[in-house]
C-alpha cells in the first residue's frame, strides 16, 4: 500500500487570474508528482494539492515568492489514512 | 451471513463488503430489490446496478456513486441510499408515491478496479485500471471518456495525467456498460452522478458554455435541491452549470445524458470543503449521506412530477 507519510495538502486560495495561472502551471511540472484534489479553475475558488515530502519546500517557496497565499490543509495524509484503517480493523473486528 | 440491519453505514468497507451487502438487500427484499450486472469492468469485475421497482415498464431515476474511486464518502452514501429506500418504501408517502411511478437504479461501484486499487495499493487513485498501450500510465478518467465534447478542453491526451481521456470516447467497459445499458432501458428520465468534493451541484454543460435548453429549469430546481442540504446541518453548496460554477471539463458523464435526452442531469460534489478532502473520517458517512438525501428526495420528485 502506497505510503503518503509527510505528505500535505496545501489549500492555495488564488486572488487574481495570474495567480490561478502560476497555480495552473505547476500541473504541468510533472517531476513534482503533484496530486491536484481540486483544480485550478476560478479566482476566489480554493486549489488544494497533494504535495509529495520532497517536493514541500520548492512548492510553498514558489507559491510564496509569488505571494500567493496558501494553509496546510492536512499537516500529514497518511496519518488520516492510518486512522481511516485502523477505523475499518475495529469495524470488521465488530 | 449478516443482514443490512448489522452492517455499519458509518464505516467504509471494501468491494466484497459492499457486494454482499448488495446481496443482502436484495434477499431480504425481493419484492422490492433486485440486482442487475450490466457488464464487467476491464479486469472482470461485476458491476452491478440495484434496482428498486415495484412493477414492470416504469420510467427510472439514475444515481452512480464511486466513478472516481477516491471519492470513498460517494460508495458509502450510496449504501446508505440504498437501504433508506427499503426501509422508508411504505412509511415515507413521497418516496412511495415515487416507487410506484418510477423504478430507482443506484450503481455503488462504478469504478471497480480503481475502488479495490484505493484499498490495496494506493488510496489516492482515481481513474480506471486499463493500460494505456504505448505508455507506461495506466488509467483513464472515466469522466472525460464519454461522447460529449470528447476530445475537448478540460480532459486531457496523456495517459499519466489524472484527467486523460482515453483513447477514444466510451473505451472504457465501465463507461461502455453505462452507455450501453441506458440505451437499452431508453426510459431513465433522471441521472445523478456523485462525487466528491467540493459541495456543489452541477448540471449540463461542462464542455461548452453554451447554455442547455432547460437551463433555467434545472438551476431552480439546483437551488431548492441545495436549500433543503443545507436545512439539516448546515452545509453550504454552490450549483450552477459545470462549466460557468467550477471548469471546462470534456467527455463528462451528464453532458453525454443530457444529450441522450435525459433532461434531468445532474452531478454532486460531496463534502468536504473543510479540512479532509479525499480523506474525509468515516464519522462523516451518515451526515453526508443524510443530507445528501434530502437534496436528491428534491431531484426524484422534481422528476417524478414533471415527466416528458
Amino acid at each position: 500500500l502506497e505510503n503518503f507519510s509527510g505528505q500535505q495538502v496545501l489549500r492555495i486560495f488564488p486572488t487574481d487570474e495570474a495567480q490561478v495561472n502560476l497555480v495552473r502551471a505547476l500541473e504541468d511540472e510533472e517531476y513534482l508528482q503533484l496530486d491536484f484534489w481540486t483544480s485550478p479553475s476560478r479566482v476566489l475558488l480554493p486549489i488544494d494539492i497533494r504535495v509529495p515530502l520532497h517536493h514541500l519546500q520548492s512548492v510553498k517557496v514558489y507559491l510564496e515568492s509569488n505571494s500567493i497565499q496558501y494553509s496546510i490543509m492536512i499537516h500529514d495524509v497518511q496519518n488520516l489514512l492510518d486512522e481511516e484503517q485502523r477505523d475499518m480493523r475495529r469495524n470488521r473486528a465488530s | 451471513g449478516r443482514s443490512t440491519n448489522s452492517f455499519n453505514y458509518a464505516a467504509y468497507h471494501t468491494f466484497d463488503e459492499i457486494n454482499a451487502f448488495i446481496d443482502n438487500l436484495v434477499s431480504e427484499n425481493p419484492n422490492l430489490v433486485s440486482k442487475i450486472q450490466i457488464g464487467s469492468s476491464y479486469e472482470g469485475r461485476p458491476l452491478n446496478v440495484l434496482k428498486f421497482s415495484t412493477g414492470p415498464n416504469r420510467p427510472a431515476f439514475w444515481i452512480d456513486t464511486g466513478i472516481h474511486s477516491r471519492e470513498w464518502v460517494t460508495q458509502a452514501s450510496a449504501v446508505w441510499f440504498a437501504k433508506k429506500i427499503v426501509t422508508d418504501f411504505g412509511k415515507d408517502p413521497s418516496l412511495t408515491n415515487t416507487l410506484n411511478q418510477m423504478d430507482i437504479l443506484i450503481e455503488i461501484v462504478t469504478n471497480p478496479d480503481g475502488f479495490v486499487y484505493t484499498h490495496k495499493s494506493d488510496r489516492m487513485w482515481r481513474k480506471t485500471r486499463s493500460p494505456n498501450s504505448g505508455s507506461l500510465c495506466v488509467g483513464t478518467d472515466p469522466n472525460r471518456n464519454w461522447d460529449a465534447g470528447f476530445g475537448g478542453p478540460g480532459s486531457s491526451s496523456n495517459p499519466c495525467t489524472e484527467t486523460y481521456r482515453g483513447r477514444a470516447a466510451h473505451s472504457e467497459p465501465e463507461v461502455k456498460a453505462i452507455v450501453d445499458f441506458v440505451k437499452s432501458h431508453g426510459n431513465i428520465k433522471g441521472f445523478v452522478s456523485i462525487h466528491s468534493y467540493s459541495q456543489m451541484l452541477l448540471f449540463p454543460y461542462g464542455y461548452t458554455n453554451t447554455r442547455v435548453p432547460d437551463h433555467d429549469e434545472l438551476n431552480a430546481v439546483s437551488k431548492k435541491a441545495i436549500t433543503a442540504l443545507a436545512s439539516l446541518y448546515g452545509t453550504a453548496y454552490t450549483y450552477g452549470s459545470i462549466i460557468s460554477t467550477i471548469y471546462q471539463a470534456s467527455g463528462g458523464t451528464i453532458d453525454w445524458t443530457y444529450n441522450q435526452g435525459i433532461k434531468h442531469s445532474y452531478s454532486f460534489e460531496l463534502r468536504d470543503t473543510g479540512r479532509y478532502g479525499f480523506a474525509l473520517p468515516a464519522n462523516q458517512i451518515i451526515p453526508t449521506a443524510e443530507e445528501t438525501w434530502l437534496a436528491l428526495t428534491i431531484l426524484i420528485e422534481h422528476t417524478r412530477d414533471n415527466l416528458y
